[in-house]
């Protein structure tokens, strides 16, 4: 379960809060994946004081307002990310980042069903570079692109090019995976699909043999 | 207070945060970085085993602009219904009740009378309106809290509130589960040429697969 509870000082009207609140947790909370499963009592509650001495924000598109938006999607980034670092079983976190689509929510999408595979997140726990799941997992988000232009990249080695797999550094890249792991730190996953100014990011983490067994002793 | 703080940290250590560079800067303090706020973390006797923190209470000095995002699980847990229905009659609270152990979901009816009589023993503790108080609940699903180890605790909780940082991380303890660390931030920016502070905390390390609206 994800529960989260976050307070400013910002003076904010509660319209313009809640679609600001709304934003964020999309972009963070709503971006990150463990095991796939849905919980009963997923909540974030925001509180807005307005005692900071700021000018209220009443306009959605006010410099003001993007100020504050772009500081709560970090702080809301910062808090999703731990949890997905601190994933049951996890030895590393799993950042995917998707690039090339025709919007927000198209990367978005596609980051987030390849950082939800299982395949892709038991492959990384085996430190295996296995481009060939990053790319299924792509393939089945539900958002259409040129297979031609997919681009897949683990940490700075590049895997596959123009839908093409490269003849990589296998160890190199399998080192990095396992370095990650060691260090309990993020294995960085890029995905282009295309040309289009949509970017998107997803946060998980890998899948160990751990995983079975806290659950299977968390019971009811 | 400071006894239950030391509690707190003897627990759990605190997450590693991951923030990008930016016009901001990480900040000590969590929930209690942004001015008008005070926590406070204790045990109160819901978790079966140990005796790590397990319940948590934010509060706010004035009537905070409120706003909330909730699992789009159709069987929801009483708190997320009691909180939704609040919501939607006020724009404002003054409190958010945090506790560890009991999930409260699918508990049916009675599960929703805990959480509102939870809510409103908050509310008179704080002499605020029962409206004003919001409830998390997390743990083990299919189990009513131990509502009368909660309301036995909540002289002591409202009693522990401070702003200091210490009662923030206290607070991001209370509310973890199977959680290796706990996870709080804050963060301070300029807004109109005006310092802003945005604090949080959170918990989650399994059944995460968010989808909240």
């Amino acid at each position: 379960t994800l529960l989260g509870v976050v307070t400013t000082d910002a003076l904010v009207t509660s319209k313009i809060w809640r679609e600001m609140v709304r934003t964020s947790v999309n972009r963070s909370f709503n971006q990150i994946t463990v095991d796939g499963d849905t919980s009963t009592n997923d909540c974030v509650i925001a509180l807005a004081s307005g005692i900071s001495g700021s000018s209220g924000i009443s306009d959605l598109h006010s410099n003001e307002a993007l100020q504050l938006q772009a500081c709560l999607d970090v702080v809301m980034q910062g808090l999703a990310k731990s949890i997905a670092w601190d994933g049951e079983g996890a030895t590393c976190l799993i950042e995917v980042t998707v690039t090339g689509t025709g919007n927000e929510a198209d990367a978005a999408k596609i980051a987030r069903t390849v950082a939800s595979s299982s395949l892709v997140k038991a492959a990384i726990y085996g430190r295996d570079p296995n481009w060939g799941r990053i790319a299924c997992a792509a393939g089945y988000a539900g958002i259409h692109f040129d297979a031609k232009k997919l681009d897949i990249s683990l940490g700075s080695i590049q895997l596959m090019k123009n839908g093409q797999p490269l003849a990589f550094d296998r160890s190199a890249a399998s080192s990095y995976l396992r370095m990650a792991g060691e260090a309990h730190g993020t294995v960085e996953i890029h995905i282009s699909v295309g040309d289009g100014p949509g970017n998107g990011q997803a946060w998980g983490c890998d899948l160990s043999y751990d995983y079975v067994k806290i659950n299977a002793e968390y019971t009811t | 207070m400071s006894s239950e703080t030391e509690t707190a940290y003897a627990y759990i250590s605190a997450a590693p945060i991951l923030l990008p560079e930016g016009p901001w800067k990480q900040i000590p303090g969590g929930v209690t970085a942004a001015k008008g706020f005070k926590a406070a973390g204790i045990y109160g006797g819901l978790r079966a085993v140990g005796e790590k923190p397990d319940l948590a209470l934010v509060t706010c000095d004035t009537d905070a602009i409120s706003a909330g995002a909730f699992t789009t699980n159709i069987v929801a847990a009483a708190p997320v219904q009691y909180c939704k229905n609040v919501l939607g009659l006020s724009t404002t609270a003054r409190a958010v009740l945090v506790n560890a152990g009991q999930a409260n979901a699918a508990t049916g009816d009675a599960g929703y009378q805990d959480a509102v009589e939870s809510a409103n023993a908050v509310a008179q503790l704080l002499k605020v309106n029962p409206n004003a108080v919001l409830i998390e609940s997390t743990g083990v699903i299919g189990q009513r809290i131990k509502k009368e180890a909660l309301l036995n605790s909540l002289p002591r909780l409202v009693g522990s509130l401070s702003s200091n940082v210490q009662s923030a991380d206290s607070a991001a303890v209370a509310i973890t589960t199977t959680d290796l660390v706990s996870k709080s931030v804050a963060v301070e920016t300029q807004v109109g040429g005006v310092s802003v502070r945005i604090g949080g905390m959170a918990k989650g390390s399994g059944m995460i697969h968010p989808n909240m609206a």
